[in-house]
């Protein structure tokens, strides 16, 4: 068949960026916002705040998505964000 | 600890279960639900009450990815697992829990205990801890419902919010005050080492002692050790930096401050025969690593490297130790002479000449 070969390293480097990205979204870059309880973005870069984020659970603080960092990413955890609050 | 302030300006709160997970009987939910509001109210003066309709302080409901007006979303099975928001009107104190998620009693899934313990903690005003071994560490990890979930850590944190327990000495008019060290009729429950520290237990008080600086701490039992009964009968140091409690038939054993798992078990597990149903007091010689249980006039020698207790014990508590002719309430070493109290009387005994060196009354360490 013709269809295009496909790279699961490449794929696994796109997961991984998303993966880091929503969840410094989600839990680092989170000012609080006491008008509604909700919580709004910060302007700080994605390196800063993996730093936050390695710093705040112990890890190489390296600001790269290394793969101690990521592991720590991927486990269940609560929703309500680590800073900010 | 972090904690978002203020905090509730009310320790008389409610709480409402707007719906129930499919996963677990309503029972389950519920009970779940009561057992991690526990949780805080052990350790503060918060009393929380389940109310079944209306407008509660902490409404508490169960949805999937966007849900009702709720500013976040959940993301699906694992990831997010649950979110709450600080104390205040509105969505203040409210909890959500994620329902594609498994929700269960055990160690399988997510246990609903656990997670519930950890975001009421955000709804009365905590936020994420960077120690581990907190409740409020942010990710999920499962300890056993029969071990207490809350650290040290969480306990400064809920405290420093909302105080101590109303049973907490000194605090209210009327409870009941804490025995006076120097009153010259002291006497102790039990005693024992603490690396460099002695800590002496009477009821559900704890004093730690630095003989080096004479400094005296006084301290609840329960601050440090939630799980412990009051009462505890006698207590030492192992050589694995370790405390064992005792109290009737049942024993704890402490490292650092958790409740190590499988804990209490019954003292016939150390090879007391059925017929001893409680330990006077104990002592682990540092310097032969056996541990002496003083019952009654008797005494049982252990092994603490083989685990077992030695044979031709028990013997008569006076042949070995001459003087020490009472029951004895409570036993520590120090700088490898023993210290044998007996009401407000200790007996200060040197092991190596095998006779009594001193009669001192029971508070000399507290500098009175």
């Amino acid at each position: 068949s013709n269809t295009l070969p496909v790279h699961p390293e490449k794929d696994n480097k796109e997961e991984d960026a998303k993966l880091v990205q929503d969840y410094l979204n989600k839990f680092y870059a989170i000012d609080p916002d006491p008008t509604q309880l909700g919580w709004k973005m910060n302007a700080e870069s994605t390196a800063e705040k993996l730093q936050k984020m390695q710093q705040f659970f112990g890890l190489k603080v390296t600001g790269k998505p290394d793969t101690e960092t990521l592991e720590m990413m991927k486990k269940p955890r609560c929703g309500v964000p680590d800073v900010g609050l | 600890y972090g904690v978002t302030l203020p905090g509730w300006k009310k320790t008389n709160l409610t709480y409402r279960i707007v719906n129930h997970t499919p996963d677990m009987s309503k029972e389950e939910v519920d009970k779940a639900i009561q057992k991690a509001f526990k949780v805080w109210s052990t350790v503060t003066p918060l009393i929380f009450t389940h109310i079944h309709e209306g407008i509660a302080d902490i409404m508490i409901a169960f949805g999937t990815k966007a849900h009702g007006h709720c500013p976040r979303y959940f993301d699906g099975p694992l990831g997010v697992l649950a979110h709450a928001f600080p104390p205040g009107n509105g969505f203040g104190g409210d909890v959500h829990f994620d329902e594609d998620e498994d929700w269960t009693t055990g160690s399988a899934g997510f246990n609903l205990f656990l997670v519930a313990a950890h975001e009421f903690g955000h709804a009365l005003g905590l936020s994420h801890s960077n120690d581990r071994r907190a409740l409020m560490f942010p990710n999920y990890a499962y300890v056993s419902p029969s071990e207490f979930p809350l650290s040290p850590d969480d306990i400064s944190g809920i405290q420093s919010i909302y105080g101590s327990p109303p049973n907490a000495p000194d605090k209210r008019p009327g409870t009941p005050t804490s025995p006076k060290t120097c009153g010259s009729q002291m006497s102790f429950d039990a005693i024992t080492t603490l690396r460099r520290e002695v800590i002496f237990l009477k009821g559900r008080h704890l004093w730690r002692v630095y003989p080096d600086n004479s400094e005296v701490e006084r301290e609840l039992v329960s601050a440090f050790w939630p799980t412990l009964p009051p009462g505890i009968e006698a207590a030492y140091e192992n050589t694995k930096d370790q405390i064992l409690f005792f109290k009737g038939n049942k024993f704890w054993l402490i490292s650092g401050y958790h409740v190590l798992l499988g804990y209490p078990k019954n003292i016939n597990t150390l090879g007391f025969p059925k017929g001893v149903k409680k330990i006077d007091a104990a002592v682990c010689n540092k310097n032969t690593g056996k541990t002496d249980f003083f019952i009654g006039d008797k005494y049982w020698r252990f092994d603490e490297s083989s685990q077992s207790m030695e044979k031709g014990y028990p013997r008569q508590t006076v042949v070995d130790f001459p003087g020490i002719s009472q029951k004895v309430d409570a036993v520590f070493q120090q700088k490898g002479l023993f210290y044998f109290f007996h009401g407000s009387k200790q007996w200060e005994f040197d092991p190596a000449a095998k006779k009594v060196t001193r009669e001192i009354k029971s508070n000399s360490w507290f500098n009175c």
